[in-house]
C-alpha cells in the first residue's frame, strides 16, 4: 500500500468497488430483463427461476424458533410485559423506526392496517380510518397493537364479526371480510396465488406450486380418522374418498397487514391435527415462485377431516413474524417451540371414543389466528 | 402467512376467483 501509486489505492477503496460491482448486478439484471422480453415477443415460455440448495437453506438457518419468544417479548405491549403502562422495552430511538413513523417499517408493511390500528372507530367498525391514523399509531410503544388488531374479534359485521354468509353449498374463503361500508382495504384484504388442481403433484410443473400438496399432508391419509402412517406422501387415490371426486387445491396469502384469524371455510368435520415444526421464511408470491415446495419448509398445522363431498384439509402455514399458530379448540397445540426439531411433526387425533366425530365446524366460524414470535 | 385448502369435490366444483384475486369473508371460493 505504501508504494502503491495514487490511482491504485483509488481502486482499492471499497467505494469504487462497490459502485463497479453494484452496477455490473444492475446491468446484468437489465440484460435478463430485456432477454426475457424478447424471448415473450418471440412467444416462448420462460422457465420460472428457482431457488438453489444454499437459498433455501440460509434463510431457515438460524435460531428463529429461538429468537421468537424474544421478538414477543420485545414487541409485547408493556402492559403485557408487566411494565409500567408509560414505559416500553424499546426507547422512542428505536420504537419510531419499526412501528408507525412516516416511512417506518411496520407502516411500510402494513399500509392501511397501521391507521386503522391506531384509530378505534374504524377498528370497530364504526367508521373508515380518519385522517391522521398513521400518527396517532407513531404513539404505540411497540408493534403488538397492531397485530391485536389484525386478529381482533370486533363487534359489528367488521373484522370477523357477523356477516351475512351466502349459500350453503359455497365454500368460503378462510377469512373475514369487514362488512358494509366500514370496509378498510386491505387489512381484510388476502390474495389467492393460486388454484390448481393437484392432478398436477406427481409432475414437475411446480412452478404454481400444486406439487407442494402432497408434501404439506405428508402423512396424512382419509379414512381410519386419519392416522398417521409416517411422513409418507399420500397419492392422489388416497385423498379422493368417492368415486368420480377430484381434488382441488387453493392457496390464500395474507399479505402483511392483512386479517390474520381464520374461519372455517364451509361445514366440516375436523378429525386429525398435524403439526409440522419448520422455518419462518416469507411466503409472499414471489417467494413462493422462487423456492420449491416453500411451505413444506415454513411451520404448519395441518387440519384434515371431511365434508359433506368427502376430503377436506385446511393448513395454516406461518411465516415471518407470525409462526406462532393457534387452533381454538386446539389447546394442546404449541407453535414456534425450540422444544421441536425441524422434520418431526406431532399428531392429534379429534375422534374419541366418546366423540367418534371429531370437532365439527360451521361455516364462518372462528378457527384460529397467526400471532406474532 | 398463507392458508392452503386441499379438498375433494365433484368434477363440477368450479372456483369462482382468479388468481391473484383478492377476497373477503363471505365471497365464494367456488361452488357446485
Amino acid at each position: 500500500v505504501h508504494t502503491a501509486t495514487a490511482r491504485t489505492l483509488f481502486w482499492l477503496r471499497p467505494l469504487p468497488i462497490l459502485l463497479v460491482t453494484g452496477s455490473g448486478y444492475a446491468g446484468y439484471r437489465q440484460y435478463e430483463k430485456y432477454r426475457e422480453q424478447e424471448l415473450e415477443k418471440l412467444g416462448l415460455e420462460i422457465p420460472p427461476k428457482l431457488a438453489g440448495p444454499w437459498e433455501v437453506a440460509l434463510p431457515p438457518a438460524g435460531p428463529q424458533a429461538e429468537a421468537g419468544p424474544v421478538e414477543l417479548y420485545v414487541q409485547t405491549c408493556p402492559e403485557t410485559a408487566l411494565l409500567a403502562p408509560d414505559s416500553s422495552l424499546l426507547p422512542p430511538a428505536l420504537r419510531c423506526p419499526q412501528t408507525s413513523q412516516p416511512g417506518g417499517m411496520e407502516a411500510r408493511e402494513q399500509g392501511g392496517p397501521v391507521q386503522v390500528g391506531a384509530n378505534a372507530p374504524a377498528v370497530t367498525g364504526l367508521g373508515p380510518p380518519q385522517p391522521g391514523g398513521a400518527a396517532a399509531l407513531a404513539a404505540q410503544a411497540c408493534v403488538q397493537p397492531v397485530y391485536l388488531d389484525l386478529r381482533g374479534k370486533h363487534e359489528g359485521g367488521c373484522r370477523g364479526g357477523p356477516a351475512p354468509l351466502p349459500q350453503p353449498q359455497r365454500v368460503l374463503p378462510a377469512q373475514a371480510e369487514a362488512a358494509g361500508p366500514a370496509r378498510m382495504w386491505p387489512a381484510q384484504c388476502d390474495q389467492p396465488v393460486r388454484w390448481e388442481d393437484p392432478e398436477l403433484w406427481a409432475g414437475e410443473e411446480l412452478r404454481s406450486g400444486a406439487g407442494e400438496g402432497g408434501h404439506l399432508l405428508a402423512g396424512v391419509v382419509p379414512g381410519s380418522a386419519h392416522l398417521h402412517r409416517g411422513p409418507a406422501l399420500p397419492s392422489r387415490n388416497q385423498l379422493v374418498t368417492r368415486e368420480g371426486n377430484e381434488l382441488y387445491h387453493c392457496v390464500i396469502y395474507l399479505a402483511p397487514g392483512d386479517y390474520h384469524c381464520f374461519h372455517s371455510p364451509t361445514d366440516w368435520t375436523v378429525s386429525h391435527r398435524r403439526h409440522f415444526p419448520g422455518s419462518l421464511m416469507s411466503v409472499n408470491p414471489g417467494m413462493a415462485r422462487w423456492i420449491k415446495e416453500l411451505f413444506c419448509h415454513n411451520e404448519r398445522v395441518v387440519l384434515t377431516g371431511d365434508w359433506k363431498h368427502g376430503f377436506f384439509s385446511l393448513t395454516a402455514v406461518g411465516a415471518t413474524n407470525v409462526g406462532s399458530i393457534r387452533i381454538y379448540f386446539d389447546r394442546d397445540l404449541h407453535t414456534n417451540s425450540p422444544r421441536y426439531s425441524k422434520g418431526s411433526y406431532n399428531d392429534f387425533s379429534f375422534v374419541t371414543h366418546t366423540n367418534k366425530e371429531g370437532i365439527p365446524m360451521r361455516k364462518g366460524e372462528h378457527l384460529g389466528e397467526f400471532n406474532l414470535g | 402467512s398463507t392458508i392452503v385448502l386441499i379438498f375433494e369435490a365433484p368434477k363440477d366444483f368450479n372456483f369462482k376467483l382468479k388468481a391473484g384475486q383478492k377476497i373477503r369473508f363471505g365471497e365464494a371460493l367456488g361452488s357446485l
